[in-house]
């Protein structure tokens, strides 16, 4: 473990953590892009998916760490979806999800490191990760503004994966540590953030709210 | 047994 993936974990917490809050304190999933959320959860499951498999005692904090992801995005795509369902903004939330997973799946089958099952999960779960974002995305373009919780949660996302490459960086100087598949998708996931990142550091931390030009 | 984790991140 180095300081960039614990800091990546952190921030990843913490995207988690303001997405719930957000969505519990206002009681409202307005601006929230409901298939982001379901893709993210598909993620999480096909990724931990050894969690299920065969069940290791839960001492480690990784297993407790995969646990909360997965539970905490179930739990989020369930008030988005039931909960708080009359606040979700599915005319906003547009974009074909199955653009995202077809392709994904494909590639997983492709281009993986070893044909198998789990394997090729883990490959689909990344590639998914890399671009689960975009409906969140196409809906802030679409609504023209994203709320200043909802723009810290991106960025806390966002920062994420940018920390992990930083983190891959670090493996791969000191301990010759490269998952190709996983960096490769991981730059991707962050370059998509970039227009983001440049909104929310001209605007939001001056105190104004991103609102795109419509 | 069994599962090589190769994949040792989250």
């Amino acid at each position: 473990m180095n300081i960039f993936r614990l800091f990546g974990d952190l921030s990843h917490l913490a995207a988690i953590a303001i997405l719930l809050l957000k969505i519990w304190k206002t009681r409202s999933c307005a601006g929230v892009s409901g298939k982001t959320q379901l893709l993210f959860a598909v993620c999480f499951i096909t990724r931990y998916i050894d969690l299920f498999l065969h069940f290791v005692s839960l001492y480690n904090t990784e297993k407790v760490m995969k646990l909360i992801y997965i539970s905490a995005s179930v739990f989020t795509c369930y008030l988005i979806f039931f909960k708080f369902k009359a606040t979700y903004d599915g005319n906003h939330d547009s974009m074909r999800a199955e653009f995202l997973i077809v392709p994904a799946a494909g590639l997983a089958c492709l281009i993986n490191t070893k044909f198998d099952a789990i394997e090729i999960l883990w490959t689909f779960s990344i590639y998914l990760e890399a671009v689960a974002i975009l409906p969140q995305l196409f809906l802030i373009s679409k609504t023209g503004e994203a709320e200043t919780i909802t723009s810290h949660y991106l960025f806390a996302q966002g920062s994420y994966r940018a920390l992990y490459i930083l983190n891959w960086i670090y493996r791969y100087h000191y301990e010759s540590h490269v998952d190709t598949i996983a960096i490769v998708a991981g730059v991707v996931q962050t370059i998509l953030y970039c227009d983001f990142f440049y909104l929310y550091i001209t605007k939001v931390v001056k105190g104004q709210k991103i609102v795109l030009p419509a | 047994y069994g599962c090589d984790a190769v994949h040792d991140e989250l």
